[in-house]
């Protein structure tokens, strides 16, 4: 069953805040889902209601499989507050970047960490760090698809261009099943000018790979993460629901047209 | 002269925004100001109006002092479209978080770069990439002030702690004179309650080292930096340009009053 990475390096761009409330529009059309938190900044994992360090995380199997044992991830998912499943991140996760560094096979981990769990869920999906180092390599050579979402303002759009340039050496070299599944607008105001033009210029460059899905501003999205939830179970009647919501039926659609 | 880092790891926080048009509003003043662009995204230096790769950046007299050679940070120094003299950041700026890794003196290698800039500008802004690494280890090092912009939200909080945590073990190990000057609230809506309640418990925790002035929501900002100007360059009339230009005067009172 598909893996799917949530990334771009600019920062804010609503990874984390897409990766719950994607899956967990899913995980209530009866999807099973699973979230792993690939960002040493751990922003999912708070999100999600885990405040502390947790005792096993992401990096406890990674270092297992840096030093040649196997790992086991399925011992480190934890079922959190609104059900949804997370394999948590670590703040030790920020020295995997440079450990990882001169391990054979290092962009692979991930890809031999998940293949034991693709069975058993529908959909996999790593949250990604605000930058193109190891972890987010990593998260794209073990992904299907990847989806980019962004603010419609000039900086995002000039870290579309550098992701792209990223996204093609991967495919080319690590992993040619790698498919950019789209690009979703985040924190999208109809009357702002500039988000409109941002979304224009990514039409005319990438087509039909421009979600029509777009993420209206709405604060509950960051009030729910407060409370360790997804926007259905903390406020289902708002926008953002709505929202991620219509996302998850097009992301079906996407899946299925190819 | 002091020079601040501009830095969080929370991604979209407003770092990059704040080192343009704070400087600019300084430069107003009748100060002379340098900026340094420390992230590999280069935002800062597309957001002066640089699109090209340059062809010398902090990048290449940093690989000197790897090297063991004398810099000339100097020599890198543009003055943009706006009148801001900037050092450029490059994309190859993201080897060198790997290359310091194993460099003596890797974290001070930013402090004896600058040195020798100190004297020849009131103020030294250093904009910092999304990320607890060597290059914000390096800025912070070489800084005497910090600034920390955050959106007020729960995620960038979270960001707030860990951050501190950080700045103690710099300040105590590496860098005993870096001083928290303050936080600065971005996209700051005195209509969301979360906003409010953020700055509340930031103030609770910090007291006076949050700035009064909070930075409003201004989309002619994103503009700006689609022009390659600062706010005042671009539309000195908005919103954005009134807010940073009382941030700038805050920041000489806090200077002074130390
Ligand atoms: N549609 C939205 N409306 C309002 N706030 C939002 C929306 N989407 C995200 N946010 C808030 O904006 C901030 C940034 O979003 P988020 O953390 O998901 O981005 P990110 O790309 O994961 O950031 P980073 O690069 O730091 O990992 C968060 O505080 C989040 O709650
Ligand atoms: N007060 C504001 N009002 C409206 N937009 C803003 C404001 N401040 C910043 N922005 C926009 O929000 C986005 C994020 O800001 P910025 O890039 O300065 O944050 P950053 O902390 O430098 O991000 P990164 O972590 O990626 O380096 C940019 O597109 C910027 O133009
Ligand atoms: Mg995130
Ligand atoms: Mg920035």
């Amino acid at each position: 069953m598909p893996i799917i990475s949530l990334a771009i390096q600019k920062g804010g761009s609503g990874k984390t805040t897409t990766t719950i409330n994607l899956a967990a529009a899913l995980q209530r059309e009866g999807r099973s889902v699973l979230l792993i938190d690939a960002d040493t900044q751990a922003n999912l994992t708070q999100s999600l209601g885990i405040i502390d360090e947790p005792e096993r995380s992401v990096y406890t199997e990674l270092k297992k499989e840096i030093a040649g044992e196997s790992s086991d991830l399925q011992q480190v998912i934890v079922e959190t507050k609104s059900g949804l499943h997370l394999v948590p991140s670590s703040l030790e996760l920020a020295v995997a970047e440079l450990e990882l560094v001169s391990v054979y096979g290092r962009e692979q981990l991930f890809s031999w960490m998940l293949e034991q769990l693709r069975s058993r869920y529908d959909f996999i999906f790593i949250d990604c760090p605000p930058a193109f180092g190891m972890l987010t390599v990593n998260a794209l050579v073990a992904s299907d698809h990847v989806i980019i979402p962004l603010q419609g303002e000039f900086l995002p759009m000039k870290g579309v261009q550098s992701f792209i340039h990223h996204f093609h050496a991967i495919k080319k070299k690590l992993n040619p099943k790698l498919n950019l599944l789209g690009f979703v607008l985040i924190k999208f105001d109809e009357r702002i000018n500039m988000n409109r033009q941002i979304c224009g210029q990514l039409e005319r460059e990438f087509g039909s790979k421009v979600f029509h899905t777009h993420i209206r501003s709405n604060i509950q999205l960051a009030k729910a993460q407060e409370e360790g939830l997804d926007i259905f179970s903390f406020d289902k009647h708002a926008h953002g629901a709505d929202d991620y919501k219509a996302l998850a039926e097009e992301f079906l659609e996407k899946l299925e047209t190819g």
